[in-house]
């Protein structure tokens, strides 16, 4: 009998048929054991196969050797020889129980003792055979073994199923679907832990395959940073509100937020208190249109993602600080109708801001330079008594100051200088004096300028005049027309853009720094020379005459300052030394004649014919003294310092020195 | 610019030690880079290394016996400004050349050589800047001696009408000079 054999041919089950009265529990107890055995006997077959196939060796040996060749067997393996006698036990437990049954089972032990027979027989013709059967019949063999053993368990399986579904407790049959579930069950647990064992080791093969593999660990990569990036940019942006919450004293809101929805979570779980959580929700659903609203009002103000955080902040107090006092009027269309004229006010609430601090300093430095100017003009005064059309510009300012007819500056400058532009024989005769007469030109064109700064910009200057010069030719009139049209601009819209006052502010401070650090410049290269403001004076003319001017004296006092001194036109001078000296003389004669030449105002001076390199270095150390604003003394002084350095060091005896444009470069 | 260098006179002590005077912009002049601009070429010689041809020493020697100048017997402190006004016509480019001689350095007192190079270098920017306001603008011609050298000014003008200087030559051996319209001049 085979192992497939269908239960249903069994004698036991014939037995139960046959007595179904009383009887089914013997009958299954023999059934189940006979299928005990069979299982036991099969599984050490397979056991045996499997440990023969895992040694590789292929012989053969009977299941049940005679006892004669026992101990001829024995040396050949341990494996079989614990395979028999487990074989041999079961056997011989089966066939006692067998026996104790009663003498049908001995039916039973003959149908053992034929399968174990014929198991021998069959096993019989293959003893003593080794390596007979080649190992893919063998393997081929063991795997249809293996089939064979897996449908009896499946059959086993379904047979056990069906016959649990006779089963009856207390009386009661257990419905067949609870049984089937419990197997099934039992069965697919330990299915699918097999199948994520082995999910799993192929997982970890085929992962360890795949992180070897350049091309897919790059395509991942690409993969995770697109997709970072994306959130990446979400979670900039959160945090940039969150930074601009912060900086904008929400810190307070979000906290009690956060503690509200706190409470909340923590409210819901309590169920006794319904009440109170369709209060929360109520909350909650407020709060959340609070948060809506100003996160719309975020995203309104990230539009301008340009200012900086300080900007927002001067901005929000500014709005604040409106609203304030759009709640002290309590009229809002009066306020609206009066916010242009109303700057003044706007501008001292602004004034905790950077552009007011600017705007102070740079006042403060107008002030200080008018005050120089004055100081100046005053010790002139006392000793050009003798030159009458020098009007000094202290009376001119005070002039300014006292004019109402709205005659401008820049006309009262341009009179004054045409009375000095014609003067009497016996007055300006003397070059001297007519210098000094072109400083205190300059010094009028210059603290014209600054009162036209002061004035026109509406700056709190109760000492300074009112006027209203419109004159596009200075720089500050570009501010001043921007001014004008943030006015213009402020009237046509009753609302104050306050973003675009900022700008046109920014712009304005920007100009004004700019003309101020010109000033200062001015001042601070000019103040302690003599001869300065002359040379100031001829710069600007040289602005405007871009070549010499071969004969007469040049009095063209047309009230313009030098828009750029670097870029006064001049003749190109090139010098070409043509001496055999050595290269510290070459070098000190090349820096000498650079004294020299800045002496002489030469915009630009060149060396020709340099060809062994040894003034390389000469323009370097220029562009460093002149960034460093040394002067011609300055620079002689340094030159002296080398010589006398070098000389000590040659009476020393100490030769190995650096060279004079080293020696700047490093010096300077 | 100008009228300031015109009302500059070299008798005028510079105080060079304590001037104010903002210092200028430097570069090595390259030929490629043209514009056009006028151009003030300024060639300083020193008069001992100056090697100059048969022909232009017999000029100069020519020169020197009319206005009393040998270039052996230049002091120190002297300069020679030789000016070729007749280039300014060709070219937007007027060129000098300033013969001087250099004076020893004294080891002592640093100061005053290079005070003493610096007012040579001065005498020959300013004569080469403003050649028609110069005070020291004597012609080789002129028959009075006191003239050719200035009490004052230790520095002479040469007016050729031709002046021929190899300005693009690197090497101080190979200048050469010709004042072949100075020997005209003093003819004239």
């Amino acid at each position: 009998q085979s192992p497939s054999t269908p239960p249903a041919k069994s004698p036991s089950t014939q037995r139960a048929v046959m007595s179904p009265e009383g009887e089914c529990s013997m009958d299954d107890l023999s059934f189940y054991v006979n299928r005990l055995s069979n299982l036991v006997v099969q599984m050490a077959h397979k056991e045996i196969k499997e440990k023969l196939e895992n040694g590789n060796k292929c012989f053969h040996h009977s299941i049940y050797p005679p006892s004669g060749d026992k101990g001829k067997n024995s040396p050949r393996s341990a494996v079989s020889k614990i395979a028999s006698e487990m074989v041999h036990d079961a056997v011989e437990i089966t066939s006692a129980e067998m026996r104790g049954t009663g003498g049908e089972e001995c039916r039973e032990g003959g149908r053992k003792t034929f399968l174990y027979s014929e198991l021998s027989n069959k096993n019989k013709g293959g003893d003593k055979q080794i390596c007979q059967k080649d190992s893919k019949e063998f393997a081929d063999s063991i795997s249809k073994g293996l089939m064979v053993y897996a449908n009896q368990v499946a059959s086993d399986m379904m047979l056990s199923v069906m016959k649990t579904l006779k089963v009856h407790t207390s009386g009661k049959p257990i419905p067949a679907c609870v049984v089937l579930k419990k197997v099934l069950l039992k069965h697919t647990k330990d299915i699918v832990s097999d199948l994520i064992d082995s999910c799993l080791k192929n997982l970890h093969n085929i992962t360890g395959v795949l992180m070897t593999d350049s091309d897919f660990v790059s395509a991942v990569k690409r993969n995770l940073f697109n997709h970072g990036r994306q959130n990446a940019t979400d979670i900039m942006e959160a945090m940039l509100k969150r930074l601009v919450s912060a900086l904008l004293g929400e810190k307070k809101d979000s906290k009690s937020q956060s503690l509200l929805y706190a409470s909340l979570k923590a409210g819901s779980h309590d169920l006794k208190s319904k009440n109170q959580n369709k209060n929360q929700s109520l909350e909650f659903s407020t709060m959340k249109a609070e948060m809506k609203g100003k996160d719309k009002g975020k995203i309104k103000s990230d539009q301008c993602k340009s200012l900086s955080s300080a900007e927002r902040v001067g901005e929000h107090i500014l709005k604040e600080s409106l609203n304030m006092w759009n709640q002290k009027q309590g009229n809002q269309g009066k306020m609206i109708s009066k916010a242009c004229t109303s700057r003044e006010e706007k501008r001292e609430k602004i004034s905790s801001s950077t552009d007011s601090l600017a705007k102070d300093l740079i006042v403060s430095a107008l002030k200080l330079i008018q005050y120089h100017l004055t100081q100046q003009a005053k010790g002139k005064d006392s000793v050009e008594d003798d030159c009458p059309s020098t009007t000094s510009y202290m009376t001119q300012s005070a002039q300014y100051e006292k004019s109402s007819s709205g005659q401008s500056t820049k006309a009262l400058s341009m009179k004054h200088l045409e009375s000095r532009g014609a003067p009497g024989p016996s007055n300006c005769l003397k070059e001297a004096q007519q210098a000094d007469c072109q400083k205190l030109d300059v010094s009028n064109i210059v603290l014209t300028l600054i009162q036209k700064l002061l004035s026109e910009n509406n700056f709190n200057c109760d000492d300074l005049s009112e006027s209203e010069n419109k004159s596009t030719e200075l720089r500050a009139n570009k501010a001043t027309s921007m001014s004008k049209r943030g006015e213009e601009q402020c009237q046509e819209n009753p609302e104050l853009d306050f973003t675009g006052m900022k700008q046109m502010n920014r712009q304005f401070i920007d100009q004004l720094v700019e003309s101020v650090m010109k000033l200062c410049l001015i001042m601070a290269k000019y103040s302690n020379n003599g001869e300065a403001l002359a040379e100031l004076e001829e710069q600007g003319s040289m602005a405007n005459n871009s070549h010499y001017q071969a004969g007469g004296p040049r009095c063209s006092h047309d009230g313009a300052m030098p828009q750029n001194f670097e870029e006064f036109p001049g003749p190109e001078v090139i010098v070409n030394n043509q001496c055999s000296t050595s290269s510290l003389q070459k070098q000190l004669q090349a820096v000498l004649q650079w004294i020299a030449a800045s002496q002489f105002n030469v915009p630009m001076l060149y060396f020709m014919g340099d060809d062994d390199g040894q003034l390389d270095k000469l323009p370097e150390v220029s562009a460093k003294a002149a960034e460093k604003g040394y002067s011609v003394g300055d620079l002689l002084q340094e030159v002296m310092k080398f010589a006398k350095e070098r000389q000590l060091d040659e009476a020393v005896g100490n030769m190995a020195r650096k060279q004079l444009l080293d020696w700047l470069l490093t010096n300077l | 610019m100008m009228s300031y260098l015109r009302s500059f006179q070299m008798s005028d002590p510079i105080d060079w030690l304590h001037s104010s005077r903002g210092v200028c912009k430097v570069d090595l002049y390259s030929p490629t880079e043209r514009r056009e601009q006028e151009r003030k070429v300024i060639c300083f010689v020193d008069v001992a290394t100056l090697n100059v041809e048969d022909k232009g020493s017999k000029d100069a020697g020519g020169s020197s016996s009319g206005g009393d100048l040998t270039l052996e017997h230049l002091e120190d402190k002297e300069i020679i400004v030789i000016k070729d006004i007749e280039k300014k016509e060709q070219s937007k480019t007027e060129g000098s050349i300033c013969l001087f001689k250099q004076a020893p350095s004294d080891p002592i007192s640093v100061l005053n050589w290079l005070l003493n190079d610096l007012q040579k270098y001065a005498l020959g920017f300013q004569h080469a800047l403003s050649p028609s306001a110069s005070n020291c603008k004597h012609k080789i011609g002129d028959t009075e001696n006191e003239h050719h050298r200035y009490p004052h000014e230790n520095c002479y003008s040469v007016y050729a009408d031709q002046v021929n200087v190899d300005y693009t030559t690197n090497r101080p051996q190979s200048l050469r000079v010709e004042m072949t319209a100075a020997k005209n001049t003093n003819n004239n």
